[in-house]
């Protein structure tokens, strides 16, 4: 499936 | 990182310190919605569940820490701390937040990126922050005037998230397939939120008066 991106904002 | 975002995380931990020192100077929460804190301890508290599973760097552990640390030490302040929880007033912090907590998670259940455990309260995570600030803001308007710090913390909370729009503008226009749609259009409807105070804070600072809401 798409990759989501990790979250690198706080 | 970049100069938006960098701006967005200190104001952020600004507005944090700022409430720290008016309840730790002051030992008195009056004016603070602890409803507010609590809507704010669950948002870090669901959002940073990556926290032992991805590193990131070093400052965005840090930061994560400082985030969850500060909003459990001011929930707990305001709830068991013998001298600072008499001066919580709970007859004017009346807002139902909890509806607020089961609206943002059902939507969530709908609008996510993913639908996984962490992304799901990732997404809930940002939907209620959006809104965490309602009930310190009806709290505002109820108390008519209120005292500086507290001005100071609604500011600077408000004023962060400004900085992230500008963060994720740059971001979409410097990086290929930049898309966080979910964050983004929360954020706007976050700093919206906070309109109408930013508009009355700017008449008293101009008028350098103290803030009068509307009731």
């Amino acid at each position: 499936g798409r990759i989501v991106p990790k979250h690198d904002e706080l | 990182m970049n100069i938006f975002r960098f701006a967005g995380d200190m104001t952020h931990l600004i507005s944090i310190l700022v409430l720290l020192l008016k309840i730790y100077a002051t030992k008195s929460c009056s004016g603070i919605s602890l409803k507010t804190q609590e809507l704010y301890a669950i948002v870090f508290v669901a959002r940073y569940l990556d926290l032992f599973t991805d590193f990131i760097s070093v400052y965005n552990t840090v930061m994560k820490l400082v985030f969850i640390g500060c909003s459990l030490a001011i929930v707990w302040c305001m709830r068991l701390h013998r001298v600072v929880r008499r001066t919580y007033n709970k007859d004017v912090d009346t807002f139902r937040h909890y509806f607020l907590v089961l609206g943002c998670f059902l939507l969530a259940l709908f609008v996510h990126e993913k639908f996984t455990f962490q992304e799901v309260l990732w997404a809930f995570s940002i939907y209620l922050e959006a809104v965490a600030i309602l009930p310190q803001l009806v709290l505002l308007q109820r108390s008519g005037n209120v005292d500086n710090l507290t001005v100071q913390y609604v500011f600077f909370l408000g004023a962060y998230r400004a900085f992230y729009i500008l963060n994720w503008i740059y971001r979409y226009l410097t990086e290929p397939h930049f898309g966080r749609w979910i964050a983004s259009v929360a954020g706007l409807v976050q700093t919206a939120l906070y309109a109408d105070f930013f508009y009355y804070y700017f008449i008293s600072w101009k008028n350098n008066a103290k803030l009068q809401l509307p009731a």
